[in-house]
């Protein structure tokens, strides 16, 4: 599981990257 | 005498090409709504209100997206998730959507 918490961490800064 | 004029078309209203008005999600293909195609829209739509922790199956998704073939799912998928919109969880058939929070 910690695996996805991971993943979503690294999703949500992709996601803030683009997004600026 | 006749100046030989073939109609110039000239198309002057490419208006839409406007600069940085909203986000630049510049880079091509037919740019539709937010950025997204139909299909991936669709397929955020149903991430999105999926609450299961474990997120939506591949086999989900493509139950509920019929007139998608699974290909494109897994494209869109694959876009979505490197846009930061969506992000596996349990293993790679499985996805959840970051902007549900």
């Amino acid at each position: 599981l910690e695996r996805i918490r991971r993943n979503k961490e690294a999703a949500l800064q992709r996601l803030a990257s683009r997004s600026v | 005498r006749k100046s030989i004029m073939t109609s110039s078309k000239m198309p002057q209203s490419l208006g839409s090409f406007g600069m940085g008005d909203m986000a630049s999600y510049g880079c091509g293909s037919s740019v539709p709504v937010n950025g997204l195609t139909a299909h991936q829209s669709q397929v955020l739509n149903l991430i999105k209100s999926c609450s299961d922790p474990e997120g939506l199956s591949l086999k989900e998704l493509k139950s509920q997206l019929h007139n998608i073939n699974i290909i494109t799912i897994k494209q869109a998928v694959e876009f979505l998730s490197s846009e930061g919109h969506i992000y596996s969880t349990v293993d790679d058939d499985h996805y959840k959507s970051t902007d549900a929070e």
